[in-house]
């Protein structure tokens, strides 16, 4: 079941002063990796799917406004989605926890096949923020991206090639079989500045541009390229 | 070789392509400069031999090595977010990050695999240099609630006589570190985890980010903390990469606690990002198959 029962557990044993220093042996500190770890997993599973029922519930809505048909069909203004919803648009968001080394299988592979990007957020904290965010993309079928919050409206945005530390770290993962196959590690990121609401969620989508898209009147708010100098 | 000038609108950073470093943070509107320059080095760790080794408990540093030749540096830059890219060794490299309108600089650190064949075992840390006269004063946060005073080989509670000038005057940092000048500017760092840290010299920052040792320190763990990409401890491949980030802010009295308080719970809870297939508004139509 959907819990957050294995996290608590494992963050409970972690009190352990070993835990918290890394004083202890290596197989005791896999250990405590390994139930840290999923325990994670399980309560990323339950934190997606509650998130997963917002958002796109929010994104149906969007498109219904926009007199778009969408997948659920028109949904009534204030209509919640039914537990299957819940459950396909669960399995239709994903975690990425090597964010930091530009690795997600979701939006690399969505990216390479030019689908468009739902970035569905949560905001733990009780006031307003924003925050930079970088979204790992694959270029090879386009480098024209557009990004819009949960209103339709554009944001500015920017492609960033990855660097070369990035690089290096990514290759390292992939010697130490941590990534399986390079699939999910991109060599650019998307990046724009996100507002979330206090301890709400809120959607960004990012739109891949091209063919005759590009050919008419030109696009506004394509991401702007990036300029590099190196001494 | 140019001055380079980077701008958040809110920072002024500059940077001297010359020596590939960090020159200076200035906060705009609030007349608040400081010369500001990031190191990386690591201390050797003592081997046992007669005395005391590093190990899982004990940090004793046995001499540290710098890096002061220039460095090649790459700056990426755009609307949104520029990038300075420095590498000081194939194995410490940093990535400092300027996001439009930011009041702090993200800078990111990336470590390991350490070297491991001249035996000795390495501590790597992060030094970030200033002209803040903090005297031998700085603030490390009890647990990410009330920042503690500390004073370079002092305790508040009995003489202490220092046997080592460098570990005695190390403090756990769960979230925070910043010097400060009596009624004057503050340079605060923000970790994303817990590290050791401190201020050996004024206007300085110190911050360990990723260690390996040989030898165990006989404290009851019996192991060297030698986490290896092969799993073994006693066997010499190479060590664990780390990769994290420290978050600096340059503030005035009337602002510095406020605003580092902020940038600590930001850090402490980010925002949770979760990925799909847009299939509403604004997403391109399925694909031709």
């Amino acid at each position: 079941p959907m819990s957050t029962k294995r996290l608590e557990m494992a963050v409970a044993l972690l009190q352990h002063h070993d835990a918290i220093t890394g004083t202890a042996k290596q197989l005791v500190a896999d250990d405590y990796h390994l139930r840290l770890s999923k325990g994670m997993d399980e309560a990323g599973d339950a934190f997606r799917k509650e998130l997963a029922s917002l958002a796109f519930a929010e994104e149906a809505r969007s498109s219904q406004q926009a007199g778009l048909e969408h997948k659920w069909g028109l949904l009534q203004p204030n209509a919640t989605l039914q537990n299957e919803d819940v459950d396909h648009a669960g399995g239709r968001l994903g975690l990425c926890h090597l964010l930091n080394a530009s690795v997600c299988h979701p939006t690399v592979e969505m990216s390479r096949l030019g689908h468009s990007i739902l970035v569905a957020m949560y905001n733990p904290l009780g006031w307003p923020r924003t925050q930079g965010i970088r979204v790992p993309i694959d270029t090879n079928f386009t480098s024209n991206w557009t990004v819009t919050d949960a209103s339709g409206q554009v944001v500015e945005s920017q492609l960033l090639p990855v660097s070369n530390s990035t690089v290096d770290l990514q290759n390292i993962m992939l010697q130490a079989d941590i990534l399986g196959n390079l699939t999910a590690a991109a060599s650019y990121e998307l990046v724009f500045i996100a507002a979330a609401p206090p301890l709400g969620y809120t959607t960004y989508t990012l739109t891949p541009v091209w063919g005759a898209q590009l050919s008419g009147a030109p696009v506004t708010g394509l991401a702007a390229a990036s300029r590099s100098r190196s001494w | 070789q140019p001055l380079v000038q980077l701008s958040s609108g809110v920072i002024d950073v500059s940077v001297s392509a010359a020596t590939g470093r960090l020159l200076s943070l200035g906060r705009r509107g609030a007349n608040l400069a400081a010369d500001l320059n990031t190191e990386v080095f690591w201390y050797n760790s003592s081997d046992g031999q007669g005395h005391e080794a590093s190990g899982a408990y004990i940090f004793r540093p046995d001499g540290s090595i710098g890096i002061t030749a220039p460095i090649p540096i790459e700056i990426v830059e755009g609307p949104v977010l520029t990038e300075i890219r420095q590498e000081f060794r194939p194995w410490a490299k940093l990535t400092t990050r300027i996001w439009k309108g930011a009041e702090f600089l993200e800078v990111e650190w990336t470590a390991g695999p350490l070297p491991f064949k001249d035996g000795m075992g390495h501590e790597l840390v992060i030094r970030y240099e200033s002209n803040v006269t903090s005297g031998d004063e700085f603030y490390t946060d009890s647990n990410g609630r009330e920042m503690l005073k500390r004073k370079v080989n002092f305790r508040p509670t009995w003489n202490l006589d220092v046997k080592q000038p460098v570990a005695g005057n190390y403090y756990p940092l769960t979230a925070a570190i910043y010097i400060e000048e009596e009624a004057g500017r503050q340079l605060a760092v923000v970790t994303d985890r817990a590290q050791g840290g401190s201020s050996l010299k004024p206007g300085q920052v110190e911050i360990m980010v990723h260690r390996r040792v040989f030898h165990d320190d006989a404290r009851g763990v019996a192991e060297n903390l030698n986490e290896t990409m092969c799993g073994c401890t006693q066997c010499n491949c190479p060590g664990l990469v780390t990769r994290g980030s420290h978050y600096l802010t340059l503030q005035g009295p009337s602002t510095a606690a406020s605003y580092r308080r902020t940038l600590q719970q930001l850090v402490n809870d980010p925002l949770i990002l979760t990925f799909g297939k847009a299939s509403g508004a604004g997403a391109a139509q399925t694909l031709p198959s």
